[in-house]
């Protein structure tokens, strides 16, 4: 049972159990999309607060993640052992649809984080106190329909469509931090790369080579004031 | 150097081309660097192969990757590129299929760029586009504008992207790289990229490099 009645919008309150169900299951498969059986992360602990934010709520959860332990012993490190991820997570709950804000996730008992996405945590954390407008994963799943029209997207599944707004709305909020960090004139916003996590991107259209290997010695140019 | 530059005003550059969901960037980069030394040095534009370098530079690694040094050497080995209507983009890699008498361009060798900004600068006025490799931060999200991320989030000692340097200038006062991409014109600038200039931003002088026509 709230601690507190919900009448107040800047409010927070700790929520029992029970109450963390629906967000803590919505953020669960969110983090094991696309994971095939067997290889799904299971829910340990979890605890949360929530807020009112416009017509919906905003819960958010910390929950350990249980992965489950490598059976491939081509792939696994040694020793093998059970691995616990400590995940923060923001779900939005409006009009009973659920919207994943922000997963933040690490390894227990170290500071490293999944690739990224504590980036910019400690120069922004007013972004994520902020409150979000009302009716907001509304006007994403709007923005996101243009977007899916303008780049002539088509997704396989309604539950892929979903992932995708998911990740879409997630680099939403990204694009704006890169942004404020922005010491040009540049702006950043909706591309036809919107829809793809960080990992995707860099996966499909980047280069990690250049940094890992040395390549072929070149001979130096002659400046071109000595010629 | 001249205080601007603009190699697509004078007719070096190719079109945008776009590298499909495939990490073939380095063979973009290069590609860009030759047209314009070719144009340079033997007077015609030409749009050259980029799948030849997928499919036949055996030290690089198609879609996974590839660094412009070794493109440069097995452009040299091979004998030469052909162009984008002979040898078409695939976006994923196919068996070689080069042949030296549909080659157009011959390049005889490569060299490394001062990594001095004002010295590449100079050296791309007088010589031509430049091949470089750059941190990609942000670029995910970049529409428009002079990107010039903090230092700390775009550390040149990540760099992941490779790419082409046309021109540099000013927009109001603040001083830019134009960099020809290769992701589709629907992207950026028209598939252009404009990143501060003169302070080693996102690593942009730290793998300039250009073919050698004579």
């Amino acid at each position: 049972v709230p601690a507190k009645p919900r009448a107040d919008d800047e409010q927070a309150w700790d929520l029992s159990p029970p109450e963390l169900l629906a967000p803590a299951r919505f953020a669960l498969d969110m983090y094991n999309y696309g994971r095939a059986a067997g290889m799904r992360a299971v829910l340990g602990a979890v605890r949360g607060r929530v807020r009112r934010v416009g017509r919906g709520s905003l819960f958010s959860l910390e929950a350990t993640m249980e992965e489950p332990p490598c059976n491939d012993p081509l792939v696994c490190l040694l020793p093998v052992t059970k691995k616990t991820m400590l995940c923060s997570f923001e779900v939005l709950d409006e009009l009973g649809k659920h919207m994943l804000l922000r997963r933040d996730c690490g390894p227990v008992n170290t500071k490293a984080t999944e690739y990224g996405n504590e980036t910019f945590s400690s120069f922004l954390p007013m972004l994520n106190k902020d409150p979000l407008p009302q009716d907001f994963s509304v006007k994403m799943a709007t923005v996101f329909e243009d977007f899916m029209k303008t780049y002539n997207r088509t997704y396989e599944s309604k539950e892929e469509t979903q992932w995708r707004l998911t990740v879409f709305t997630r680099n939403m909020v990204r694009a704006q931090k890169i942004q404020a960090l922005d010491r040009g004139t540049a702006q950043y916003g909706i591309t036809k790369f919107s829809d793809l996590t960080e990992e995707e991107f860099y996966t499909i259209y980047l280069n990690p080579l250049l940094q890992k290997e040395p390549g072929r010695k070149m001979s130096l140019a002659k400046p071109v004031d000595d010629l | 150097a001249p205080p601007e530059w603009d190699w697509r005003k004078k007719g070096a550059v190719t079109e945008v081309k776009d590298q499909g969901m495939c990490g073939s960037c380095w063979a973009f980069s290069v590609t860009g660097n030759v047209e314009g030394q070719w144009f340079l040095n033997q007077g015609t534009l030409l749009s050259l192969s980029e799948q030849e370098l997928l499919d036949c530079d055996k030290t690089d690694k198609a879609c996974l990757g590839g660094l412009p040094s070794n493109a440069y050497t097995a452009i040299k080995n091979l004998g030469g590129l052909e162009t984008e209507d002979d040898y078409s983009y695939q976006g994923h890699v196919q068996t070689c299929s080069f042949s030296a008498q549909r080659a157009k361009v011959y390049i005889n060798d490569s060299v490394e760029l001062s990594k001095n900004e004002n010295k590449m600068a100079a050296w791309l006025a007088q010589k031509g586009p430049i091949s470089v490799a750059i941190n990609a931060f942000g670029m995910q999200f970049y529409r428009h504008g002079i990107a010039h991320p903090l230092r700390p989030l775009c550390s040149p000692w990540l760099i992941d992207h490779a790419v082409l340097l046309v021109g540099y200038g000013n927009r109001s006062n603040t001083p830019y790289w134009a960099i020809k991409n290769s992701w589709g014109s629907n992207w950026g600038e028209e598939g252009y990229y404009y990143l501060y200039r003169g302070s080693g931003a996102c690593g942009v002088n730290t793998m300039a490099s250009s073919a050698v026509v004579n």
